[in-house]
């Protein structure tokens, strides 16, 4: 489902001095259907991986091909469509998750709304996915009005609402305590099977990376092991 | 040097139908050079109270003292004085901790400029506190041209700029990765022993939050027990 061959990602900056190599020639398979949790140091490179594969940022050099399409080869128009219909993401800084003057529910809708759901559909099922993530009582907040781990339950729902195919997570459960991270991974799990998403966790928690199929170890923008677990 | 007594927090709004009361009656006194940890569950009220402990919102009864000053009792104009020279805060959304168009070092030059310290002074400064932090390397970046944890650490370096009698902090090592988070915990340890420094942490990590001297739980806007780490 996900081929990545020598992916290079370098930020450079004309103005500034700036050059970082954050990925440095990265391989990695995922099958259909596959839950992997991609684990490693701060500033290794995990969310510029998961930029790339969510057609957020170029490639600087490399083969990456997502299901039938090659986003490497993309241009503009293309990634902006691919990005809408493909994807569903729950990135690391909260507010590129939800529109933060809307309330939680016409966020979780707003996706649908994208792709010309009716109104009675997506108001169902914006409430079934708020259910899902334990926020029945809050579907009429806004997000200022939320918890730093409602607003993530809240990013998760509206990842979800348009069913992608593929599912890019930036640390889900960094603002959750373990009990309510343990019943997202279950969730998480639960749709992995029943819908067959495709999913990609980062995450710097062994416990939680531990219920996924699969690990991923990255350092220094580089791929450096799978399943470390059992070795540590 | 804190005392807080019958604390309650409800959040209000006429235009929806909200009312949560947020804080239900804390009680908790903090001796001054400690450092502890309060932990609870996603939406038991943790943000809530170290908002009223900062003077960023105010409380709707009960008593509230920090050193000398009793802060229910504040006015706006003196609650805007205590929030810039007494309390240094390092927020669960990092938006709130950095100015987002400003290269890191100068974010962290900003609490010392307000306070009139010399340019020189200033800039040895924030280069040792961002040494401190893992970030010299990175002094030019702006935040967004950092990644989560890079961001994280910033916003301590600039919390802890205008060398604040109380820190407080939300998951300061949300975004972290465990070696970094121990790093991180070692050098406030290190702050609060040779600063004497009072820091209050928020944590869903209970191996974070038993590095500190004392755990507090909270749980539906109650404080539920103290040390539950022995108890677990
Ligand atoms: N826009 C940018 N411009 C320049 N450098 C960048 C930019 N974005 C990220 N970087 C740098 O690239 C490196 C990798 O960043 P990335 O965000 O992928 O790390 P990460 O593995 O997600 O880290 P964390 O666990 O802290 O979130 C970091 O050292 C960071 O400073
Ligand atoms: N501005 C607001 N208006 C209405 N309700 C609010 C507001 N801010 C917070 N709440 C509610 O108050 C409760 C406590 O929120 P708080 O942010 O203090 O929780 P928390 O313990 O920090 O949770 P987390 O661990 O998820 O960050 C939550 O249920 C939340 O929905
Ligand atoms: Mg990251
Ligand atoms: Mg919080």
């Amino acid at each position: 489902f996900i081929e990545i061959q020598d992916l290079i990602k370098i930020y450079e900056s004309k103005e500034t001095f700036i050059r970082v190599p954050a990925l440095r020639g990265i391989e990695l398979q995922v099958k259909k259907g596959e839950f992997i949790s991609i684990i490693g140091p701060s500033g290794s490179g995990k969310t510029t991986l998961l930029l790339i594969l969510a057609g957020m940022t170029e490639p600087s050099a490399g083969y990456v091909r997502v299901d039938d399409i090659q986003i490497d080869k993309l241009d503009d128009t293309q990634r902006a469509y691919y990005r809408r219909n493909h994807v569903g993401t729950l990135w690391q800084l909260p507010t590129r998750n939800l529109i933060w003057e809307l309330p939680i529910i016409e966020n979780v809708e707003l996706p649908m709304r994208l792709l010309g759901v009716t109104r009675e559909e997506r108001k169902k099922r914006a409430k079934e996915l708020l259910k899902e993530v334990g926020l029945e009582h809050r579907i009429e907040h806004k997000p200022p009005q939320l918890s730093g781990g409602e607003v993530q339950r809240a990013g998760l729902a509206t990842a979800l609402a348009h069913q992608p195919k593929l599912l890019l997570a930036d640390e889900p459960t960094g603002e959750l305590d373990s009990h309510t991270a343990e019943e997202l991974l279950i969730y998480f799990r639960d749709l992995n099977k029943s819908y067959g998403i495709t999913a990609i966790m980062v995450t710097h928690d062994y416990f939680v990376a531990s219920k996924t199929n699969k690990i991923v170890q990255i350092v220094d923008g580089r791929i450096s092991g799978y399943n470390p677990a059992r070795e540590l």
